[in-house]
Order: structure tokens, then C-alpha cells, then sequence
């Protein structure tokens, strides 16, 4: 269960990452 | 009112939903203006929900959107850059305000009036993509929302605004 957990929130904290990535992108363009 | 080429707003991005509102009204008369209530969205609803996966498919395919819109608008220098975005945006929210406020002043009361009082009041919260306010536009800020509501109250309830 933890190990599912972990995994899963380690993807969810890259996809923000790439939300805030693509954000910063947009206004440096 | 759903933006074209958006999926339908998540409820729990509402409070975003009248900047995209502003944004499509825009679209046509006013790109840039547009463009910067988009971003304005984008940014606001990136702090309320940006995990669930209504909320993550909306942000994302708004993301799309914005990008493709800043690619198209490539020779607007107000959307490449932030200074002159600002200007403009600045520029622009005054105009509505100062319309409103003429009109009021004036002693018409309409719900263009409240309608331009709010959309001002939305624009000078679209300027914070670029920072802290001034005094004088927080203050028009507040001032436009307060007019707003209060000539809206007055005109439901059959009242005159004083």
C-alpha cells in the first residue's frame, strides 16, 4: 500500500512540476 | 459560457470561470486583453486544484491553448512582452473603469455600468500577473467591485444609487 503511495504521489509531483515548467516556458517565450 | 476549445469548466475552478468569460468576450475586440485573462485563469487555477484529474485536464488543455495563442500572436510585441502587456492591459482596464465611472458620476445607471464596473475590477486582477499593484490601482480595484455590486443591488431592488 505505502509503495503504491509513494509512486503515486511522486508522479502526481511531476506533473506539477511539468504544469509549472510549461507555465514558466510560456511567459519566458 | 464555455471557452472554445476548452473541455467544460470543473466546479472547483469556478472562481476562474468569469476571467475565461472575460477572455472569449475579448477575443474578438481586444487579443491581448484576452490573452492575459487566460493566463490570469491559468495561474489562479493552478493554486486552487491542479491535481484532481477534471482540474488537471482543464489546466493542461487551457496550457495548450495559451501556447498555441502566444505562437499565433508572434508579432504582438504586448503578448511577448510583459512590460507592454501590462501597459496595455493597464491602459485598458482604465478606460472601462473611467467609462464606468463617467456614467455613474453622471447619473446613469444601467447594467452596462455595473457590468463595466466589474469587468474593471477583473482586468486590475488580471494586472497582478505582473506583480504587486500599485496603490492607486488597488484602490480602483476595490472601488470598481464595491460600484458593482452596489449599483447592481440598487437596480434589483428599485432603488436609486446615491
Amino acid at each position: 500500500g505505502s509503495t503504491i503511495g509513494t509512486a503515486s504521489s511522486t508522479q502526481a509531483s511531476t506533473e506539477q512540476d511539468e504544469l509549472s515548467q510549461r507555465l514558466a516556458k510560456l511567459r519566458q517565450m | 459560457m464555455a471557452t472554445p476549445g476548452l473541455p467544460p469548466l470543473p466546479p472547483a475552478l469556478k472562481a476562474i470561470q468569469h476571467y475565461l468569460k472575460t477572455a472569449t468576450e475579448h477575443e474578438q475586440r481586444d487579443q491581448v486583453v484576452a490573452y492575459y485573462c487566460q493566463l490570469y485563469a491559468m495561474q489562479k487555477g493552478m493554486t486552487i486544484d491542479r491535481k484532481s484529474p477534471d482540474c488537471k485536464h482543464f489546466l493542461v488543455s487551457l496550457m495548450d491553448l495559451l501556447e498555441k495563442k502566444k505562437q499565433q500572436l508572434i508579432d504582438n510585441e504586448a503578448v511577448h512582452n510583459e512590460m507592454v502587456g501590462q501597459a496595455h492591459v493597464e491602459n485598458y482596464a482604465l478606460k472601462v473603469f473611467l467609462f464606468a465611472d463617467n456614467e455613474d458620476r453622471a447619473g446613469r445607471f444601467s447594467k452596462n455600468v455595473v457590468k463595466s464596473f466589474y469587468t474593471a475590477g477583473m482586468l486590475f486582477d488580471v494586472l497582478t500577473n505582473f506583480g504587486e499593484l500599485s496603490d492607486d490601482v488597488e484602490k480602483n480595484r476595490k472601488y470598481a467591485k464595491w460600484k458593482a455590486a452596489y449599483i447592481h443591488r440598487c437596480l434589483k431592488n428599485g432603488e436609486t444609487p446615491t
